[in-house]
Formats: structure tokens, C-alpha cells, sequence
């Protein structure tokens, strides 16, 4: 698998790999796909690279690889920011090929990491419709996950039809956060937009929504979908290419 | 106080 510009990956590793440390990565004809639970079985990701995105992509056959996304991370953070890169796993291997080649091909790095055994779990996500779903800019939700958790550990996300509100108590007092639908969208990246059936109010813990936050860089805008007693979805899109998916599990009252 | 839900509860394993 090859991708001009190698930091979409780095990214895509980057949003993953604090809320899970090393993941089953499987590999077909159609592209690359992950799903992962973070160790207290609260959050999963969801990871979709199409093959179409990349700029060339070959899978002659299935396979399932464990991989350190600790290890990856600090590999790729070698890479320089506008590297290509190819992903290279050869039959028989038990490891990964990952090689960087600089814009004008005066520099080539090659690494193999060691492929794991990883016991996986995997979940089946329903197909839901959300009674609520938020576009908002990253930038900004990624803001709220830091402002919030000055006040507490968990944030209610209540919706209406004027807008979002975050909001979060504790020791401290209490805070709140309310952003108002984007009337006049000039910049789609910049809007708020919500499209909501019912209004919803759900509590989650503030520190997921936090590692979430890690995948921002991949795209200005992330999705965040709501029904009540139901996991809430956060999406960041990859460009052309496909989504991580996150959901966590809300709080309930005791 | 609230308590903090399992994904499992609401995913059913493959």
C-alpha cells in the first residue's frame, strides 16, 4: 500500500494509538480495515482506508496483522512531512515493511516491525438512526474535551434545536459550553450544522472524548451522532479514503 | 452519581 503523502497515515496512527495499543489490522482486496476495543471495553474504533485511496494498493490475499500501534507510532515519527510511504508485508513474513522515500528520492528509510498475535474481539456495530447528528468543526470539539475537563470527569452533551450544549460539574463548580447552529455557512469547515429528530441528553466520560480528540488532525470537521441509551459516534472523515470511526459507551444514572 | 457502561452491553459480538 502506497500513499503519496505518508503523513495521512501517521495521522491515522497518531488518533488511534492511545485508546488502543496494538490492533489486529485486516487486509483484503478492498483496502484496510481495523476494529478495536480500548482495554475497559468502553470505546472502539473503527478504522476504513479503501484501496482506492491509495495511490497503488495490492493485496493478493487475505490477511489478519497484529500490529503495535505504539511501535508504528514511533517508527512513522521518523518520517519527514511531505514522505511517501509504502506498506509492504510479504508472505510467510512475520513482519511489517515500512519504507519512507523523500519528495525528491534523495532519502529512503526502511523499517520491519514484528508482527504479534493478538487475541481480537470483534463487535457488531447496528446500523443506527441517530436521533441526532452534529457537524462541527474539530478545531472546536477539540477545544470542549479540554475546557470541559477542567470542571469534571464527564460531560452532558444535550441537544435542541438551536444548537449543542456541553456541560460538566464538579468539585470545582460547574461550566458550560453552548455553540449555535451555523446560520449562514460561508465556510463549510468552519459550521455547525445539527440535524436532529429528537433532542438528546447524554452523559459520557470527558477523558474517551479526549483520546477521540487525537484523530482531529485528519479532517476540519468531525461528526458526532446521538440517541439516547445508545453509544455516541465520532467521525473523523480520512480525505477520499474513508473514516475512523469512534464510539463510546454514555454513563447512566446509578 | 452516574455509572459508566460496557460497549459490549449495547454491541453484540460477531
Amino acid at each position: 500500500a502506497r500513499l503519496l503523502h505518508g503523513s495521512i497515515f501517521a495521522k491515522v496512527i497518531e488518533g488511534l494509538r492511545e485508546l488502543v495499543n496494538e490492533a489486529t489490522w485486516e487486509c483484503s482486496g478492498n483496502g484496510i480495515t481495523l476494529q478495536a476495543m480500548d482495554s475497559s471495553h468502553v470505546a472502539l474504533v473503527s478504522l476504513v482506508m479503501r484501496s482506492e485511496g491509495f495511490e497503488s494498493y495490492r493485496c493478493d490475499r487475505n490477511m489478519s496483522l497484529g500490529i503495535s500501534l505504539v511501535s508504528m507510532s514511533k517508527v512513522l515519527k521518523t518520517m519527514g512531512k511531505d514522505d511517501s510511504l509504502t506498506i509492504r508485508v510479504n508472505d510467510d513474513s512475520d513482519s511489517i515493511i515500512i519504507a519512507m522515500e523523500s519528495q525528491n528520492q534523495d532519502k529512503f528509510a526502511d523499517y520491519e516491525l514484528r508482527l504479534m498475535d493478538l487475541d481480537s474481539e470483534h463487535l457488531g456495530i447496528p446500523d443506527t438512526d441517530y436521533s441526532c447528528a452534529i457537524k462541527m468543526p474539530s478545531s472546536e470539539f477539540s477545544r470542549i474535551c479540554r475546557d470541559m475537563s477542567i470542571m469534571g470527569d464527564s460531560v452532558l452533551i444535550c441537544t435542541t434545536k438551536e444548537g449543542v450544549k456541553f456541560s460538566a460539574k464538579g468539585d470545582l463548580g460547574q461550566g458550560s459550553i453552548r455553540l449555535v447552529q451555523t446560520t449562514n455557512i460561508e465556510k463549510e469547515e468552519e459550521a455547525v450544522i445539527i440535524e436532529m429528530k429528537e433532542a438528546v441528553a447524554l452523559t459520557f466520560a470527558v477523558r474517551y472524548l479526549s483520546m477521540f480528540c487525537k484523530a482531529a488532525p485528519l479532517s476540519p470537521q468531525v461528526g458526532l451522532s446521538l440517541s439516547e441509551d445508545t453509544p455516541l459516534m465520532c467521525e473523523f472523515k480520512i480525505a477520499e479514503m474513508g473514516h475512523v470511526r469512534f464510539y463510546l459507551a454514555p454513563k447512566i444514572e446509578d | 452519581p452516574s455509572i459508566q457502561n460496557s460497549l459490549p452491553f449495547y454491541f453484540e459480538n460477531d
